[in-house]
């Protein structure tokens, strides 16, 4: 029992997951727009879910502003809501499909992978 | 403002729409109620038939996957110096039907309908990409010594546009002939573009016969057409909702005027070997009542 403690898990209360990037995988067939988009079908957006608590860890790259708001609802966190947890890196990714005059086209949509999440 | 959100499509319509409560009240879950009515799979199911009428081009699918690949390596289509740093590639099919004549054929007509194009993009680069085919009497060509001169013109004017060498050992294989055609939208306006091809002989500056250099249009599947290929780069960042938005509205009015279009195709005539009829899959189209 008590090396199970040593790890720090406290027992009995559902911790909250800090700040990080998670799946979400996006079906333009279930969308609806496979009619006019030839590839790809799917592909992994991620999406950013978790707390931004105090210490903001450094690989969350927090800003300036979101120190002090992380700080303050520490402190009182009915005064403050906590720092939100959004994307802080986004990749973009290449899309083949039919224009309006029945075209080919290719196209790379700019932000719509998450490669990093932080708080802000 | 406007909300974006990614709905399950398991939650049945209704729900969807009232789901999004905005402050502007049902405006924007009319929009997207519009875009997923209009796009869902059981509305629109005769768009299926339209997609699968279009074949992309091999070149399209070879930039696709080359581009696509080297995203997950996290590079960048601009990296390459083939995309012209364009991040928008649009290609467009050889509208033009040839007359079969049995004269020489001396020039070819290729027209394109390049009114998609954005005027909100820059455009960066065009190229004409004509498929020669492995000529079928090779004796002719293979007599002639000296090099073939490929030549594009504008239809409406004899300015040289491009033009590229080609050696006639090279001309009993099949392959791509690339022309640089992007003066062409300095030196015409408008959603119809017109080149014509000839191919001289260096040293005499005769015409050749197209049909001997295998390039006639005629008997040409979708993959053998030619296509003007348009490199483009958007200046700013444009909202994806408001570009679904316009694709949606375009797509809708592209519908009605093709409907206006096939009842006007019916009396149009053939005027000089370009027929107005358009590409194969692309004619009268039925709307289902």
């Amino acid at each position: 029992t008590a090396l199970g403690n040593r790890h720090g898990k406290r027992h009995g209360k559902k911790s909250k997951s800090r700040c990080s990037k998670k799946a979400l995988h996006v079906n333009f067939k279930e969308l609806g727009w496979d009619d006019w988009i030839i590839a790809p079908l799917d592909y992994e957006a991620y999406h950013c879910e978790g707390v931004c608590d105090f210490p903001l860890r450094s690989h969350l790259e927090p800003t300036n502003h979101a120190i002090i708001q992380t700080l303050m609802n520490s402190m009182d966190p009915n005064s403050t809501p906590p720092s939100c947890c959004v994307p802080t890196k986004l990749s973009p990714i290449s899309i083949l499909y039919i224009d309006s005059g029945n075209n080919v086209v290719y196209k790379q949509y700019e932000d719509m992978v998450v490669e990093q999440c932080g708080c802000r | 403002f406007q909300s974006a959100a990614i709905i399950s499509p398991s939650a049945p319509r209704r729900v969807r729409g009232a789901r999004i409560s905005h402050r502007d009240g049902q405006r924007s879950s009319k929009i997207l109620k519009d875009i997923l009515a209009s796009t869902h799979p059981v509305v629109g199911h005769h768009k299926d038939d339209l997609k699968d009428a279009i074949v992309p081009h091999e070149y399209m699918l070879s930039i696709y996957r080359t581009y696509s690949a080297a995203e997950k390596l996290g590079l960048n289509a601009s990296f390459f110096r083939s995309s012209k740093s364009a991040n928008t590639i649009t290609s467009f099919v050889d509208r033009g039907t040839g007359l079969v004549s049995h004269s020489p054929l001396r020039r070819q007509k290729y027209l394109f309908d390049v009114s998609t194009l954005s005027d909100k993009e820059e455009l960066v680069g065009a190229e004409l990409t004509i498929f020669r085919r492995a000529p079928g009497n090779l004796q002719t060509s293979s007599q002639t010594t000296g090099l073939y001169d490929i030549q594009l013109y504008p239809c409406s004017s004899d300015s040289l546009l491009d033009s590229r060498s080609l050696d006639p050992l090279d001309s009993t294989k099949a392959g791509w002939e690339v022309l640089d055609a992007w003066d062409m939208f300095k030196v015409q306006q408008g959603n119809q573009l017109c080149f014509q091809l000839r191919v001289t002989l260096r040293k005499s500056d005769t015409e050749v016969d197209l049909r001997q250099l295998g390039l006639d249009r005629s008997g040409r599947s979708q993959q053998e057409k030619a296509i003007l290929v348009a490199y483009t780069r958007s200046k700013k960042r444009e909202n994806l909702f408001n570009e679904m938005k316009e694709k949606i509205k375009s797509r809708r009015t592209a519908g009605e005027k093709e409907e206006g279009a096939a009842a006007k195709a019916a009396g149009a005539t053939e005027e000089d070997g370009v027929s107005l009829k358009g590409a194969k899959g692309e004619g009268p189209r039925r709307r289902r009542r």
